[in-house]
This record gives structure tokens, sequence and C-alpha cells, in this order.
């Protein structure tokens, strides 16, 4: 298999980006 | 996501290892398109006897992957372990590749989610599996430490029960507010999870899918491995995460797209979780065996235990007089033989009676000190040097004797001699001397006895005449 990189474009993410997991 | 905790205990299952089953290296690999809601969903269903032996938690691209951040597809990951089946493990950060949670692979320690409470599945040095919470402190136990551990999100199945509601809780309930967390758990998508059934043995599940379009939600992927017989599961990364290798080919179908948008390209993951032929624990016998089979075989005669690194000496135990070493009963000073159970001999003194007796004369010393001053017989033993004049002396007196009784000897023989020669000599003159006469008359001879004959005294007859 040569098809190249993945384009990371299937994101399943539990959190939010833009909180980064910030601990209370 | 929410709360650290340190110290004390935080909610788990723990599950005994499996019998040891030598031989038995079973793996068993099931492949499924199966209706979720009218949704024909593929994916993949793995069973592993003997997970302590033939489970392992992989860093990206081999060890110190998670140190440098490394990505790295499955199947790269997967070829350099000889795994016969790989999933993409624990979550990552995408643009920097930071591994995420805790991860221990082979022992080592690589990451550290510092307590932050997400799901968590490893194996202990014993073999027991634990599925749930751990404090920091449980993840650094020392006294039966993770041989491999990895984190999740969302605890899916406890003791038989699905387990997502209280997970959704614990994991982060702020995020619920938000929705985010609530659409991760419920929104399709490619899945993959890891647990046990009620055997022990280790499970690997995994299903095709893209998020929003294809694939299954936390619920039914629970719902799917009940029926399987797990009884504790967590959920690892999906979505284009989701890789499933076998043989070290590409087996599922990724949903990342490629650089050319025909196409579907397994994404570069960060950690991933393996099963291989079984190895040993640990895989190097402690140096001190072969591993065949996934089983040490102890080298020497006296490693023994199932790791090769307990010494054992035999019933005896050596006496008590010794300690064990590799090399066998390593005597205390006084004792020596194989099971230390014979005292020094004399002469000899110290470890193992290794030392000779440095006293006068070589007189017995302590067996167990050295010291002299104590005997335990009277009498010392002969000393080679008084053995060697001792011998001269006996060899000169011998001589000296000798020559002195050959000389006595031929002074008698002479002397014997002389004595003998003068007593023949004085007994021949005496007779010539003093001999008696013998006279014996001539008569009838010529008729008359002579004038002389008739002249001789006394009544001796003798027939010889002088």
């Amino acid at each position: 298999l040569d098809s190249g990189a993945s384009r990371d474009d299937d994101l399943l993410l539990p959190y939010p980006r833009a909180r980064a997991r910030l601990p209370r | 996501d929410c709360t650290r905790v340190r110290a004390g205990n935080r909610e788990h299952e723990s599950w005994p290892p499996p019998p040891a089953t030598p031989g038995a290296g079973g793996l068993a690999v099931r492949t499924f398109v199966s209706h979720f809601r009218d949704r024909a969903v593929a994916g993949h269903l793995t069973r592993a006897v003997e997970p302590l032996r033939t489970f392992s938690v992989l860093e990206p691209g081999g060890p110190g992957g998670c140190a440098a951040r490394r990505r790295a597809t499955v199947e790269e990951t997967a070829r350099a372990a000889d795994c016969r089946v790989a999933q993409n493990g624990g979550f990552f950060r995408m643009n920097s590749g930071e591994c995420l949670g805790n991860v221990v692979s082979d022992e080592r320690r690589v990451s550290s989610s510092g307590g932050l409470q997400n799901a968590q599945f490893g194996i202990r040095r014993d073999g027991t599996l634990v599925t749930g919470y751990l404090s920091e402190e449980e993840v650094l136990d020392t006294e039966n430490p993770f041989v491999q551990l990895l984190s999740g999100v969302v605890w899916l199945i406890r003791n038989g029960s699905i387990y997502i509601n209280e997970s959704q809780a614990t994991e982060c309930d702020e995020t619920q507010e938000t929705g985010s967390f609530s659409k991760f758990v419920n929104v399709i998508s490619a899945r993959t999870a890891i647990g046990h059934d009620r055997k022990g043995q280790l499970v690997l599940f995994h299903a095709d899918g893209q998020t929003e379009q294809r694939g299954i939600n936390l619920w039914e992927m629970a719902e799917f491995l009940l029926k399987q017989d797990v009884v504790n599961a967590i959920n690892l990364d999906g979505g284009g995460s989701a890789t499933f290798v076998l043989n070290g080919t590409l087996a599922s179908y990724p949903s990342d797209h490629c650089q050319d948008n025909m196409w579907r390209c397994p994404r570069q993951v960060s950690t991933v979780v393996c099963v291989h032929e079984p190895r040993c624990q640990p895989p190097d016998c402690h140096g001190h065996g072969t591993c065949v089979d996934g089983h040490c075989q102890c080298t020497g005669h006296f490693w023994r235990g199932p790791g090769c690194d307990e010494l054992d000496c035999g019933p005896s135990n050596c006496s008590q007089h010794g300690l064990c070493t590799e090399t066998g009963c390593r005597c205390d000073a006084g004792w020596t033989g194989s099971n230390c159970s014979e005292e020094c001999p004399l002469g000899w003194h110290g470890p193992g009676c290794q030392r000779p007796c440095k006293c006068e004369h070589h007189c017995p010393c302590d067996p167990k000190t050295g010291n002299c001053s104590v005997s335990r017989v009277k009498q010392c033993l002969q000393p080679p040097e008084a053995t060697l004049r001792a011998g001269e002396l006996s060899f000169f007196t011998r001589t000296a004797w000798l020559a002195l009784t050959l000389a006595l000897a031929f002074l008698l023989l002479i002397s014997t001699a002389a004595n003998l020669s003068l007593l023949l000599s004085r007994a021949e003159r005496n007779r010539r001397l003093h001999g008696d006469y013998a006279y014996h008359p001539l008569q009838e001879m010529n008729g008359e006895p002579l004038a002389a004959e008739k002249e001789q005294p006394g009544g001796a007859h003798n027939p010889f005449k002088d």
C-alpha cells in the first residue's frame, strides 16, 4: 500500500480541542 | 479528564490470571459483518489466552516512541514486534504526537497521566487483569507492578454490566453540559476496545466505520461485547485511528482519506496493542534461562521459578550452614561439602574450609576462626621438616649401625679364627709334649719280648706304638 500519508480527516475526539483537558 | 487522584484506591476491577496452559498458545481471530439498527458493520474480535505472555502495549515505531513523540502506522509498529494481531491503542495529540494517559510497555513506564481519571486497562506482573480507574499511587505500585498498561476513554463494561453512564460522570461530567463528550459516546464511527472475558482471555475488538456515516456507537459496541461474554472492557481510540493488522498486513478499512481523495489510508497513530507468540515473563528470564514457548527453561542447576529468579540448592538448603548461590552452596566458615554438612578436616578452616591452618608444628586450628589457641585434638600433625629431619636421622642411624655391626662381626670373626688357631696349635703342642704312649708287646713276633717292653710299668695296653 503506497497511497501516501493519511489526511487525518476522520477525527473522533472525546474532549473539545480548545480546552486542552485542563484539570479542575 | 476533570480530576486527578494522586493517592488512595480508585474503583477498578481485578481479574485473576487464567491458569497456565503450556503449549496452548491460543489465539482466535473472528471476522464479523453484523447489523446494528439496519447498518451493516464489519469488524474483528480477537481472543488471546495467557495475556501475560502474549499481549504487549507497544510504543509507536518501537521503544522510545512516546518520548520522541513519534507517530507510526500500526503496520510499521506491529511488524517490528512480530505481532500476529495488532490494533491502534491509546489516545494521542494529533498535532504533536504526544502519547496521552498512562503507558506501560513491557514493564517500562513511558507515559503517565498523573492520576487523571480515565479508563485504564492493564496487566500486573502476576498476570492480574485490571480494568477501571487508578490513582497515580496505584499505577506506580512496585509490589506487583503493571507490566502492560494503557488508557482509554469510557469504561464500557464493568463486571458484566454496561458502565457507560457512570464513566461519563467520572471521566468528565462537565463535558456533558457542552455535549462534546455525549456526542463522542453516541456518534457512530469506527471503534476499537480492549477487555477480557470470564476465562481471563484478552479480548480485542475492532469495527470499521466513519464518524457520523458508518460504524457503531459506544452503546452498541458494549452490547456486542456483552454477548461475547466480555466481563470488563474499555474504549480505545477510534475514528480514523481505528486500524486492524493481521500478520503484519492491514486487514481493515480505515476511514481517513489519503492525499489522493480517491483512496483511504491508515493513520499514523501512537501506541499499539499487540498479540504475539508467547513470551517469557520477563522476556530474558532474568538472564538465567532460555525462553521456550513462553516458558523459561532455567540454566544451571540452581535457578528455579517461572522467571528463573529463585535460587534453590535442594531441600537441605545448605544445611543452614551456607548461602545458596548460582554455583551451589557457599558454605559458612567451618563447613564444607555440597550441602555444607561436613565440618572442616584437620588443618583447614574458613568459608568452605579453603584456608590452611597456620599454627606452629601444623597443629589444627579452630575451623571457623583459624585461631590456633583452640585445638580439637591433643596431638599435632607431623610437620614436613620434622619428618624430613627424622628421615635423615633414621637413614644415618641405620648406616652407622650397619657399619658398626659389620665391624664388630668382622672383629668377632677374626677373634674366633685367632682363638681357634691358638687352641689347635696348643692342643698339637700339648699332644707332642705330654702325649700318652701305648705299648704293644711284641709277643709271639720274634719269640721273646723286648727287654725294654718288660720293664714298662702300668697295665695300660695301647695297641699303637709311638
